[in-house]
């Protein structure tokens, strides 16, 4: 089974290591609560405190 | 009327000695035409060595000729001779393709044996890359030592052996030789190869495998590449190979009247593999096409393929075996032992390469299922009346009460990737594996990244997990299937527009996984949308396949969530072959918080 979420165009910026791997046709275990990527309107006026997201 | 009957019978004989003379004759003219052929080709290849030398001198400027460059070479990687111990593997780049061997033992002598079918064509490439790469823990696919080989000199040369040594040069010091390969090349008899083809091909509708063919098997086979051939005309090719007259025909002797077939007027007319349009003036060409692409689709290389690069393929098992994802094994227990192979995913926790079990006849199955015309042709209109039963009826027998005894064989099956310690319950708890299958977890195991600030989106699932900034992207590294579309994958009823060229996030969730998803974002939940469909798996192979739609084709629930950091972001849950159950815990405008349980899958149709 699979969940597919589909954003709207420039709505994400998703993490960069995430899209490395996948445009190297290699799927990257995670788990629920992952940081998957930032809203595009927030990664424009500046990161948010990334240092409080872990990733697990 | 004894005498009648043995008359009859006589001439019965006579005419049927008669008709195999004749057919052996006619095999014997197309055999002499196709190795007249082969000479050609082969004295092409053997003594066009440029020097023009001698009587033949005629000969060989003809051989030299760029034309004549093509056939199917058979190349061999034997064995390496390093300068110390280690494990070892090689990998030919020729063309755009690169291919790999096995890893060899710990040796400074290894034996990989590999052969591997490349396709030489005129204005092609003829330079072969052989790339030799260290392999072990500490060191992992280091590149020890390379060479690059032409092939059209190497198969012009007369060789006192049936194999060459090269040397391997150090890639950071050309000069240094650091080992040496042995290899042997050799151009494959097309006859050989188009028999050898067709048999392959029959092989696979002779079900019972008793080495023959029933006329409706041949039939099927025919439908099956699509070929339009009249029933007239393929009852005329079955008589014309039966030639005892008892309704069915050896795979040789068929072989043998399609080849010939195929040079008289093809069959096939568009390649059963990849769907590429075969020229009926080329008919050697064609058949090598075929021959090759047929390899390739039934994994019946000793060479692994596919890989862009020699880098790319050095950790091969890792980009393309990573795909081959596996669904045998809800089948507790099953994939143990020899029969195991390996698969890796890239683990974002501790970044390394995590491997799973998978078994490697259920992988060849299913590529030959998923990844090929004939496959799916195959399997044709009554696939999604298999899948869908099979579904279903797992679904029962995984709710029945007697399932809960494979739960302890499953949680060992995949101890290393089940932690018991973050399940809510105690194994008891649970009283069919359906349950265990949606187990929930404690609370806090799964810590939300940046909880308070909801410009973060979160991973929805414990899964393998590929991102895509636009759709094109997934097309190209990822998605396959020649039908995929957003609109396809969302449906009539949620507006796509938004999200044409959107970014695409895809979670696959493996046997093993916690079967909850959650929610990715902060925001409110639109309307839930049921899409009835079928249920292919979901694994890579399917996803990679050209000729499978899964995420448009499958059974699949879609809904919206209404955000104010990114807009609407769509939600899809797709049902795969036995999981094809999917429950939602929430309803159309409830207000969720990111890290929260949005539904699950679970066993069922």
């Amino acid at each position: 089974s699979t969940v597919i979420c589909v954003f709207e165009k420039n709505a994400i910026e998703i993490d960069k290591d995430l899209l490395e791997n996948s445009a190297r046709s290699l799927e990257t275990l995670v788990s629920v609560g992952m940081k998957l990527g930032v809203s595009k309107k927030a990664y424009d006026h500046g990161l948010p405190n990334l240092e409080r997201c872990a990733l697990q | 009327g004894n005498e009648n009957s043995k008359e009859s019978s006589s001439s019965s004989l006579e005419r049927k000695e008669s008709r195999r003379s004749r057919l052996k004759q006619k095999l014997r003219v197309e055999r002499h035409h196709l190795r007249n052929r082969l000479r050609h080709l082969r004295s092409g290849t053997r003594n066009g060595n440029g020097n023009g030398s001698g009587s033949d001198s005629s000969s060989h400027k003809k051989l030299l000729d760029a034309d004549h460059f093509a056939g199917i070479a058979l190349l061999t990687l034997i064995r390496g001779e390093m300068k110390f111990r280690d494990k070892w593997l090689a990998c030919v780049s020729f063309g755009e393709q690169t291919f790999r061997t096995q890893i060899s033992d710990s040796t400074d002598k290894p034996v990989w044996n590999s052969e591997k079918k490349l396709l030489l064509e005129k204005n092609g490439p003829e330079v072969a890359r052989i790339s030799v790469f260290e392999t072990n823990k500490l060191s992992s696919n280091k590149l020890i030592g390379y060479c690059e080989i032409n092939l059209l000199e190497f198969l012009t040369r007369d060789l006192d052996s049936d194999y060459e040594i090269f040397d391997l040069l150090d890639p950071s010091t050309p000069n240094v030789v650091v080992g040496k390969i042995h290899i042997s090349c050799s151009v494959e008899d097309p006859v050989e190869t188009e028999k050898g083809f067709a048999r392959r091909i029959l092989s696979i509708v002779d079900y019972n495998g008793d080495g023959q063919l029933s006329f409706p098997e041949f039939s099927e086979l025919i439908n099956a590449f699509g070929n339009q051939v009249a029933v007239a005309k393929k009852e005329e090719l079955f008589k014309e190979a039966d030639l005892n007259g008892d309704g069915v025909v050896s795979l040789d002797e068929l072989a043998s009247l399609l080849a010939v077939q195929q040079e008289r007027e093809p069959i096939m007319t568009c390649c059963p593999v990849c769907g590429e349009i075969l020229e009926a003036s080329d008919k050697l060409n064609n058949m090598i096409h075929l021959t090759l692409c047929f390899d390739e689709g039934t994994g019946n290389q000793v060479m692994t393929g596919g890989f862009l690069t020699d880098k790319e393929a050095s950790y091969g098992w890792m980009f393309k075996l990573s795909e081959w994802a596996h669904f045998s094994s809800y089948d507790v227990g099953l994939n143990k032992g020899s029969s195991a192979s390996h698969v890796l995913v890239f683990d974002r926790r501790t970044k390394r390469l995590v491997e799973e079990l998978i078994d490697g006849k259920i992988v060849l199955s299913m590529r030959a299922i998923y990844q090929s015309k004939v496959g799916l042709g195959l399997v044709g209109k009554g696939a999604k009346e298999i899948l869908q039963s099979i579904s279903e009826k797992q679904g029962r027998k995984m709710n029945s009460l007697e399932s809960a005894k494979d739960i302890p064989k499953f949680v060992e099956f995949f101890k290393d990737q089940i932690n018991l310690a973050d399940v809510k319950h105690p194994l008891e708890h649970f009283k069919t594996f359906n349950e265990f299958f949606v187990r929930e977890l404690k609370p806090g195991v799964r810590p939300i990244a940046c909880m308070e600030d909801d410009n973060v989106a979160i991973c929805a699932a414990d899964c393998r997990l590929t991102a895509f900034t636009c759709v094109d992207d997934s097309l190209r590294f990822w998605i396959k299937g020649r039908k995929f579309s957003i609109q396809g994958l969302l449906g009539q009823e949620i507006s796509s527009s938004a999200f044409i060229d959107g970014t695409l996030v895809i979670f696959r969730l493996a046997p093993q996984d916690y079967h909850r998803f959650h929610v990715p974002v902060t925001g409110t939940v639109g309307k839930f949308v049921s899409i009835p469909g079928c249920l292919y798996t979901v694994n890579p192979i399917a996803i990679n396949s050209k000729y499978c739609n899964v995420f448009t084709e499958n059974k699949r629930v879609v809904t919206t969530i209404s955000t104010a950091e990114f807009g609407k972001v769509a939600f899809v849950a797709i049902g795969a072959t036995m999981v094809g159950s999917i429950t939602f815990l929430k309803k159309t405008g409830d207000y969720v918080k990111k890290g929260d349980e949005f539904g699950y899958f679970s066993f069922g149709g």
